[in-house]
């Protein structure tokens, strides 16, 4: 099963970061080759696994926007089965640069087709916005997930998030599906947590997972070791709900 | 005493539009005439002072894109002293309009110049991101409010925030200061809000405002009934916190 999935919400902090870090080591744990794709000039997800962002001369911005071969980007990480293609801060010039490209929206699309036979799972990582950079991801995604965070502002955005996914889908990549929503950061003693994730599952259904991210400071903590959950602590909360993601989405693979 | 504060960050989800929405109307409920403008697509500082944006014709879009009279995008809100510049989804569009127009990050400035009189602070939100949104309400802004999450990630972008501001300062706003340092969503029970806050007080320093806002579902809470704080639960920790940022903000008013 290969699949490329792209983890975006404009709205920020709603944990795209975490969940791409701690689903892709999750996924890697099986021994299932896979990718995570930075493609966030914070390089959050570059530094949650111990990279130092600013020491990089290669990152995504060198292989989009220079050309440079996409194996020349490619990093290693504490775990076996899992890559990184990192970015850095040089990132944000892309969003104002590939506006004039002739192909703008698919750039990361065409450089992440060689990887395809070699990963089963490629995971990117998406900045909040809905500029370029997550265009270029949707185009190059088999599948989108969508993390919200059990709060109300994070419902507000949801409606021109699904618009741009209609359209990314009507122009850019008619293949493109909603691997599922992700309910994140679910508190069981606030009574807000759980009204916003009833709204969510009555309004989304089947969408979404099953699995639900629940608070955990040992999520918050992982990223200042430069560690995944799943290396930092792995008998935590936060790790039992990534690994059961991993699971579902592993699932899901089959069905198809 | 006069000021215009843009509260940005491009990290997301660090606590700017809840900043925005509480700081303004705990400044306004001390009778000073008092102005919200909403930069961000998004619209959240809009919908939490219960607007609906979807319902808007008259946003700052026309203002900064079409020349529509400030005034006429003016709203009033529930409290006598606060007015709302509102926003929506077609700002977005704003991003990549502005990018071939002569005096591109200088539009806000010039909008609201008409208005300083009207309004003795004026407090402008940002969106995630240091795009021309944001540096549009640095360049029209007397001073900047950087809320910064409790959180390691929110370390991460910090450098890049000051440098962009050293940039507005240097080439498009000379006078441009830093009005503090805000932590947010601090929460007692955790070592990590102790670590991120302890860092941060020796990296800044007095510029580290004495209030912290901590960790209360009431913030969280309140947007969804579309009322600030001050208005939603006035005796919540949240409400007790803004009130005594707006002090600060109107003590510190006084010294320059
Ligand atoms: N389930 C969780 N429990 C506790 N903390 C969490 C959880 N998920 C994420 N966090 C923390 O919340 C903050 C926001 O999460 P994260 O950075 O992953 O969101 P994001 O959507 O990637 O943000 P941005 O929009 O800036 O890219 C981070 O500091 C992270 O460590
Ligand atoms: N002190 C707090 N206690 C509890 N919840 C909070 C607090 N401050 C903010 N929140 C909640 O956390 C979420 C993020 O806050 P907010 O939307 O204000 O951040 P933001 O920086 O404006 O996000 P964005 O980057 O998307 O613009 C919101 O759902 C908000 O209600
Ligand atoms: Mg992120
Ligand atoms: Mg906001």
């Amino acid at each position: 099963m290969r699949k490329i999935i792209a983890i975006a919400n404009q709205k920020g902090g709603v944990g795209k970061t975490t969940t791409a870090v701690n689903l892709s080591s999750c996924i890697s744990v099986a021994e299932i080759n896979t990718l995570l794709v930075d493609m966030d000039p914070q390089a959050n997800a570059t530094s949650g696994l111990g990279i130092d962002p600013r020491k990089l001369e290669k990152t995504i911005y060198e292989s989009l926007m220079e050309n440079l071969d996409i194996n020349e980007i490619i990093h290693t990480t504490e775990i076996p089965f899992l890559k990184l293609i990192p970015s850095n801060i040089r990132l944000v010039g892309a969003e104002v640069e590939l506006v004039n490209i002739e192909s703008r929206e698919k750039m990361l699309r065409s450089a992440l087709s060689s990887l395809k036979d070699e990963f089963e799972y490629i995971i990117i990582d998406c900045p909040p916005s809905l500029g370029l950079l997550t265009l270029n991801s949707l185009t190059a995604a088999d599948s989108v997930m969508i993390p919200i965070q059990c709060e109300y502002y994070a419902l507000e955005g949801l409606s021109h998030l699904l618009n741009t996914i209609r359209l990314v889908q009507k122009h850019l990549n008619p293949n493109l599906k909603v691997e599922g929503i992700l309910l994140t950061m679910y508190d069981r003693r606030l009574n807000l947590s759980k009204q916003v994730s009833d709204e969510v599952k009555s309004y989304f259904q089947s969408r979404v997972f099953d699995t639900c991210i629940h608070r955990n400071v040992r999520l918050g903590e992982a990223p200042s070791h430069g560690k995944p959950i799943v290396l930092f602590d792995a008998v935590s909360i936060g790790c039992e709900n990534y690994m059961s993601l991993a699971k579902e989405i592993l699932n899901n693979g089959k069905e198809t």
